[in-house]
């Protein structure tokens, strides 16, 4: 069972068009094992990308480094998923 | 899970396996045989039935309006509502006169699974999964975008060649027996007159085209219906929707599924990205299930209402 311990979502923002393709360049850099959850759009529209925990550190200075404003969406995603398990399995009992 | 004793019973609050949603699936029928039945019409890749309920009241080849949920697979909200309109539809025919009126002279089908072997997947292999689940030769990478596999500016921009991508196309066009089995379906009925395919998460409502930035001939009127559409969902808890063409909206997609809908001349043909713009995502909690299941409701009645006063 793949499990997501680490894995956050960053949710960014771009500035212009020139941040936004950027961030769509992002999509290329498969290294990083990027999860679009929210693809490039417009500029008004943001972004949501899950990370694994192994690039993290890495996309985080990439998007700092060429001063691209993002915020994290989901701190862990493997704890939301134990929560929605556990859930599921209390609403079945 | 203590099976549910019958439909009333069954806990829409809350995600379900696919075995618990084909098993109500089953009991529905059984409880609505005058209104509701199942057709298969056909097999995933590991040879899961591909469901429809289908809803009438009668007559032969009717106008009908098709709705499916889950093509891909972790939009997990999608199935939920999905579940939750089959029960509404039951519930609400003799009762609500505008959807009364519209299963007195057309057909609703409703085929909630539509990536069973992708929802599998989720539930016991990887939470985060969105394709189908057939290998592709030659390459370690499994699963194609169903969303990408229609014959509709199919291996045009907007949709990857790389089977390793979330967006990945396909071989050739309906190579996928999730995606050829309701065209095959489509092309046999030859009377949809509205196609709804649901998605998750954004709120959007969208029209066609993905795949060209040529407008649509019937663009106004789409347009005009997306907005009373969204202006009705809103009218429930606030919930704020964008609306217009996929390509203007969001972005170039090849090969979806409404564009081919639209040029087999399925006048209304919507997708829609429900809930949630906010915190979490795919991983929507279940207590959001059936909040969001009955503000889409809204819109989907307005969507079909229209479709059965302009008969085309």
């Amino acid at each position: 069972k793949e499990t997501f311990e680490g894995h956050q979502v960053l949710r960014i923002v771009a500035k212009d068009e020139g941040q936004l393709s950027l961030i769509k360049a992002l999509e290329d850099m498969s290294e990083f094992e990027l999860d679009f959850w929210r693809g490039v759009t417009d500029v008004s529209t943001p972004v949501d990308i899950r990370v694994p925990f192994h690039s993290l550190q890495s996309v985080k200075i990439h998007l700092e480094g060429q001063d691209i404003e993002y915020s994290v969406m989901i701190e862990d995603l493997q704890a939301m998923l134990d929560k929605e398990q556990e859930e599921m399995v209390s609403a079945a009992r | 899970r203590p099976e549910p004793r019958n439909s009333d019973s069954f806990d829409f609050a809350n995600y379900h396996p696919i075995n618990e949603i084909y098993a109500f699936q089953d009991m529905l029928v059984a409880e609505n045989p005058n209104l509701v039945s199942k057709i298969v019409i056909g097999q995933s890749y590991q040879g899961r039935d591909l469901n429809v309920l289908k809803f009438s009241t009668g007559g032969t080849n009717r106008p009908a309006i098709w709705i499916d949920t889950g093509i891909h697979s972790r939009e997990w909200v999608t199935q939920a509502s999905g579940t939750w309109f089959a029960k509404k539809i039951v519930t609400e025919y003799g009762r609500d006169p505008a959807l009364t009126a519209i299963l007195d002279k057309m057909d609703i089908f409703l085929e909630i699974v539509t990536n069973p072997d992708g929802y599998y997947y989720t539930h016991n292999s990887n939470r985060m999964w969105r394709k189908t689940r057939k290998p592709n030769s030659g390459s370690n990478c499994v699963g194609v975008d169903p969303n990408r596999n229609w014959d509709a500016g199919f291996g045009g921009p907007g949709a990857s060649g790389n089977p390793c991508s979330e967006t990945y196309r396909g071989p050739r066009a309906h190579s996928e027996s999730e995606v050829k089995s309701i065209v095959d379906f489509v092309k046999s009925h030859r009377n949809f007159k509205a196609f709804i395919s649901i998605h998750s998460y954004s709120q959007m409502l969208l029209y066609p085209y993905g795949y060209t930035r040529t407008p649509v001939k019937d663009q106004a009127e789409l347009h005009s219906l997306a907005k009373k559409a969204i202006t009705d969902l809103a009218s429930l808890y606030g919930t704020r929707y964008r609306y217009g063409s996929i390509i203007n909206t969001i972005y170039q997609a090849s090969g979806g599924t409404i564009d081919w809908t639209y040029n087999q001349g399925i006048k209304y043909s919507y997708t829609f990205e429900l809930r949630d713009t906010g915190r979490y995502g795919f991983v929507l909690p279940a207590n959001q299930i059936i909040p969001t299941a009955k503000e889409t409701w809204l819109a989907l009645m307005a969507i079909m209402d229209h479709t059965f006063k302009n008969p085309y």
